[in-house]
């Protein structure tokens, strides 16, 4: 930004350089008065076009004065804008992270990123139990607990016992829609065999024998088998339909065992 | 005479007026630059 500030509009000593009226006892008075207003007006022109052309000045400066401001406003709206969407963006990735994991899932040591899975299991849990651990197979280690908005129930987060050479992350919680069930969600794919998977209770969709009913988990399971259940689970699961279905199914299969 | 000299005295007030504002409105603009630029750096 260039432009001299100095200008001065008013030229406090401009009334002293006009002719001085001095007292004429001379005939020619009126010729002398004639002159000195002659005098007078040229000075005032004079004054005029200075002032007139200072007012010029100023309002040239003001505009490019006016239109720098302007810019930089706009820079700076810019940045601020671009400040905030940053910062909205680190919120939500730190909300994501705090969510559910802890690390990041699927990136190992190496430094290489696979895509995590992330299936769902129901279990049958008493009223009474508020503990929300679920006999899966394998041994986890809790981390953290919460309440949300949407499930007045605590959500329990838990990381398996041989993190961090495992990086499995689950969450469980009771089901809101059927309180007499716990839905646990887990996060990556165990990379060893679970010690107790021989004494694990799982709710899984036996596809095969097309019935809705609580198996077994057996030790020793191909894996290949255990996978491509896993992700049909999940993504039935998944259905909100489905999930109301089975639920009921077991539910009426809970009531029919109980009667006999 | 007197009335041209009178006429122009009036618009030379009125110009100085019109200056005094300008350099006014010039000194907020630049202290508002000023100040916005001191924040952005």
């Amino acid at each position: 930004m260039d432009y001299d500030l100095n200008t001065n509009p008013f030229d406090l000593h401009f009334s002293g350089k006009l002719p001085k009226r001095e007292p004429s006892d001379s005939g020619s008075e009126d010729v002398m008065r004639k002159w000195f207003v002659k005098d007078e007006t040229c000075m005032l022109q004079e004054e005029l076009t200075r002032v007139n052309s200072e007012n010029k000045k100023l309002t040239e400066t003001l505009a490019r004065v006016s239109e720098k401001y302007s810019e930089l406003q706009n820079l700076f709206k810019e940045l601020q804008s671009r400040e905030n969407v940053n910062f909205c963006n680190e919120r939500k990735r730190k909300q994501d992270r705090d969510e559910f994991v802890s690390s990041p899932i699927g990136i190992s040591c190496g430094g290489t990123v696979e895509k995590s899975t992330v299936s769902t299991a129901y279990f049958h849990a008493e009223k009474s139990d508020t503990s929300l651990t679920v006999k899966d197979g394998y041994q986890w280690r809790k981390y953290g607990q919460k309440i949300t908005r949407d499930n007045p129930s605590p959500r329990a987060y838990f990381r398996c016992s041989f993190s961090p050479s495992c990086l499995v992350k689950k969450k469980v919680q009771r089901s809101a829609e059927d309180p007499s069930f716990v839905v646990a969600t887990y996060e990556g794919t165990h990379n060893h065999p679970g010690p107790n998977a021989s004494v694990s209770r799982t709710v899984k969709l036996d596809l095969v024998q097309g019935g809705l009913e609580p198996v077994e988990e057996k030790k020793g399971r191909g894996t290949i088998q255990d996978v491509l259940v896993q992700q049909m689970a999940s993504s039935l699961t998944k259905d909100p339909k489905f999930t109301a279905a089975l639920a009921a199914a077991i539910s009426g299969r809970f009531i029919e065992q109980s009667r006999t | 005479q007197d009335e041209s000299a009178s006429e122009l005295r009036e618009e030379l007030n009125r110009v100085n007026s019109e200056n005094k504002k300008l350099n006014e409105m010039l000194a907020t603009v630049h202290e508002n630059y000023c100040a916005l630029r001191h924040q952005l750096e």
